[in-house]
């Protein structure tokens, strides 16, 4: 499972939630204007949060983040 | 198995019941206007609360959350 | 396998029935209208009860519980 | 696997039916008009008979049971 | 793996064959008029052997047995 | 793999043929006319085998046996 | 997986071909107009051949055997 | 997974090559007009040639051999 | 997983490439007008190469080799 | 799985993140214009990030990176 | 999985990848026009580059390669 998300503004964030007991911020990808990230729910990364303008490609369809 | 849940208002939260015998808040995620979390199911948790309002997108579709 | 539900009133009971040899309740999550729990079938719920005004969004559709 | 089942009458029985050699009652839910229950099939469940006016929602569509 | 059973018919009798090398009648249920079983295959379970009048809701579609 | 056997005649046998390096009638059910079988491939049957008037119900459709 | 072949006339052969390393015939079931036999693929049968006028019904649809 | 190879002419050849380093002929069966084989990949079998006028049903569609 | 092969020409080439960290040819089966292939990936077969005028069935659809 | 991306510029990259508690670049391919690049996830890379103008080809269907 | 990929052009390159931690060229597969090569992800190749002008036909669809 992988969901794909694309940058419409500079400086959005991709954040990666631990996964387990406790729930953290384990890392923060950057995406500027553009560019596209593809990533996988992991051993690690059971949660992620998209702060800022994307797109977002799930199972569920198109789903647009940010005001 | 994930969910993704995109806040339409600011003050959100996505709430993590836990997997097991007792059932408890485990983590709380709030989420700004805008802000969108994928979510699994995972070893932790097993049940996922959403207050406030919210469209969250499963596999039976898109549920409104608020009032 | 989880099912949502959305209260359409206060009140509404999410009732976990334990799975085994013997079926208590034991767990009863309480909604309040708006509110949405996703719940997924687990090692210690084998069946789910609502009571009240609810939209239960399962496999086989919508089903409207309450009277 | 599970089914769901939307009690039409006050006093609805789901009914579950021993697993293994012997096929006996094991538990009886008493529904309410409106109430809904999702009984999955278990390592103790093998067989769920309901009787009762009920609206029972399962893998070949809609049932009504009663008279 | 389950079918469902309605009885359209007091005394429709839902008959269990044993699973292995003897196929014999392991336990016969009655139901009456309206009442649903939903009976899966097992492991002592291999056959089902509908007598009466009921309608058969399996995985080919529904079929009526009794004459 | 389950097929269903609805007899449409009075006599109707289904034969169940060993697995393994031999074939041999294991079993044979009889029906009489409105009755229906619902018979899985086991451990033990590896082929059935349907004489007299029938409606078979398997994967591939509905076969009318008998002349 | 399994195939069903009806005999559309006397004296239909439904031929086992042994797997493994050699290939031969383990078993010959012979069928008269109007029955069916229902047949897996097995742990000594990986080939199944038909001689005579048939109808075979099988995952790519209905194939006629027989000039 | 099967393929189904009916004789459109007398002595077609469907041959099974041998699975491993080495590819040889292992079996030819040979078939007359109107007769079926239904041959499994196996064990022994990792590609399956046909001479001759015949029609092969498999996962993608029907296919005419022979010129 | 297999591939089906119809050689539209004398002299069609079916190159088996070796899995693992060489790649080499292995075996080369030559077809002639008319003849078809059904060839599995294996063990020993990550690749597999079409030379001269054929038509290839894949998961892909129908494709033609072969200027 | 696998994604595939083409080149619609040259010098697109497309960089692998590394699975594990760390996030980094492990490998930066570069394309050219007209070049594809077919990538799997595994156990290496758990997210792919795509920089420059580029076609991608996913399961949520096609996606322009780049401004 | 595999891919199909067919050279419209003489010199067309199917790069192999390498799998793990290092992302070197294993292997180069010159195709001239009309070849056609289907290639599975494997062991040793997680990623797949075209250089040059081909067609290839994968999951998502046919994707024209070169300039
Ligand atoms: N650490 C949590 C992260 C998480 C996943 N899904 C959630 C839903 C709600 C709150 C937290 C979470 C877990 O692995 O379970
Ligand atoms: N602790 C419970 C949480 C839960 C899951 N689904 C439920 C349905 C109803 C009530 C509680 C639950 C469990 O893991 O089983
Ligand atoms: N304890 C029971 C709960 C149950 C599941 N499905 C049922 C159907 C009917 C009655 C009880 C049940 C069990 O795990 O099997
Ligand atoms: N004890 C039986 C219950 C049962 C399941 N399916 C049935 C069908 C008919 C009669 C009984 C049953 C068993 O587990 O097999
Ligand atoms: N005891 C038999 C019952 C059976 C299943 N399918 C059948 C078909 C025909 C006759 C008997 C059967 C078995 O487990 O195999
Ligand atoms: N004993 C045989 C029965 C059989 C199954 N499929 C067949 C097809 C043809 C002839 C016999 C059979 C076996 O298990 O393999
Ligand atoms: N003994 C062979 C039988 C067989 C199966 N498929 C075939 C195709 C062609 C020729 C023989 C066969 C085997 O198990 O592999
Ligand atoms: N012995 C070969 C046979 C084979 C299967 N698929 C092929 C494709 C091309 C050439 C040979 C083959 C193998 O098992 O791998
Ligand atoms: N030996 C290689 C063969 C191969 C498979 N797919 C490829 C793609 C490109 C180049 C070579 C290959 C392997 O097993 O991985
Ligand atoms: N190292 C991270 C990479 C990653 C995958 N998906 C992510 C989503 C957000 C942030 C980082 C990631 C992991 O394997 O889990
Ligand atoms: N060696 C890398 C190759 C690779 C696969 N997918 C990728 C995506 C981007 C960059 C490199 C790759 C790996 O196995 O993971």
């Amino acid at each position: 499972d992988y969901v794909a998300i694309r940058a419409e503004d500079n400086g959005v964030s991709i954040i990666g939630l631990t996964r387990g007991k406790d729930t953290k911020f384990h890392h923060t990808e950057k995406l500027d204007k553009g560019e596209v990230l593809l990533a996988q729910f992991t051993e690690n990364t059971s949660a992620i949060k998209v702060r800022g303008k994307a797109t977002i490609y799930c199972r569920y369809g198109v789903i647009e983040s940010g005001v």
